[in-house]
């Protein structure tokens, strides 16, 4: 890591080079 | 009692059969294979905005599950595409002409379902041979139900072999099994003989 | 000795089981299903540069696995999560609050690696249960280890039924099996009763 402890926050997703897929408003039909 | 080599050689007949797609039957409806959907019809797709996709924490769209879904092998719970309410058509161009012989509609097993029911799968359907894809009332090859006490894969043959042969396809579920918002379609084969 | 009919049942029922995810129980953490990945902690991911994505000749992208591939259900080799070293923690928002009772860690099989071995297999780990995605420290519901001489999917119970119910479980590798550079995870999966 270049600063700071990793273990110390979480790494939210939203600043990776991915694509992130949240669930909101409940859960996908089934 | 049967020896070692007997059950050696049913257990292996079951697994060729099971890594044959499960039916060991062409599928002129897989996408993969050539086959599309064309159109849905009066089925609107049950737009439920719950899983957002972003980049860099930038929301970039809702997705949801295309009608395309359900000419593709992959049934995990999830992987189906949803209509609005409990009727719905799907009008399915098969890979090739043929003459349509048995239906197979899948739907995932209770054990795997979260809400550990399968309120949402088909219940009675019919499917129908169109000339054309604006034809609105084509040649029914049957009525059946899909039963939720059932298999997870249930097939259907033909009751009446058809006279002329078929290279589109329409999908009509007529009921589910008492979800209240939505149909999951999983996937839907037609398998047949193919014609000149 | 068994009959024909006996052999047939006995592998009709195996078939069946290994059909439905090859557990049979419902995954709470499975993406399709409506899990998430909502972050990462201790991890790092190892990030190879070796995998370019390019079109039409120009160089596009290194492309490496996000997280979301442990919530998926492709574990071909490769198709995991690489984190540098042997400690990585990973929060997942489950599809619905439950009871946790099992959890799913999943390996590829020694004999389908490249390497000839599974050291990048985590070894030790523990889950916790969350009340909220920034709780540091939850509930810790079971301290288990994956054997990389045993199965390639192993379950494994929860000592204790926990009181409290998680919708966010946190999953925290603590070793691998000895690869010096990351750990690989291939898929992780929760098990447990649904609450109201």
């Amino acid at each position: 890591p270049l600063s700071g402890d990793p273990c110390s926050s979480p790494a939210r997703l939203a600043r990776t080079p991915y694509v992130v897929l949240s669930y909101v408003n409940g859960p996908p039909p089934v | 009692g049967i020896t070692e080599a007997q059950a050696r050689a049913i257990v292996d007949n079951a697994l060729k059969l099971y890594s044959q797609d499960k039916t060991g039957m062409v599928d002129f409806a897989l996408e993969s294979g050539g086959g599309s959907i064309l159109s849905t019809r009066c089925a609107e797709t049950y737009e439920t905005k719950t899983a957002l996709l972003s980049l860099f924490g930038i929301p970039l769209w809702y997705f949801s599950q295309s009608p395309r879904v359900v000419i593709q092998p992959d049934i995990y719970p999830g992987n189906c595409w949803a209509f609005r309410g409990s009727q719905g058509y799907l009008v399915v161009r098969l890979s090739m002409q043929i003459r349509p012989t048995t239906f197979t509609l899948e739907h995932i097993p209770k054990t795997l379902s979260p809400t550990g029911n399968i309120t949402s799968a088909p219940k009675d359907f019919a499917v129908y041979g169109l000339e054309n894809e604006y034809q609105e009332e084509g040649e029914l090859l049957g009525r059946f139900t899909y039963d939720q006490d059932g298999e997870s894969l249930q097939m259907f043959p033909v009751p009446k072999r058809p006279e002329g042969a078929f290279q589109i396809v329409e999908l009509r579920i007529l009921s589910n099994w008492g979800h209240p918002e939505y149909t999951c379609l999983y996937r839907f084969r037609v398998h047949g003989e193919p014609v000149e």
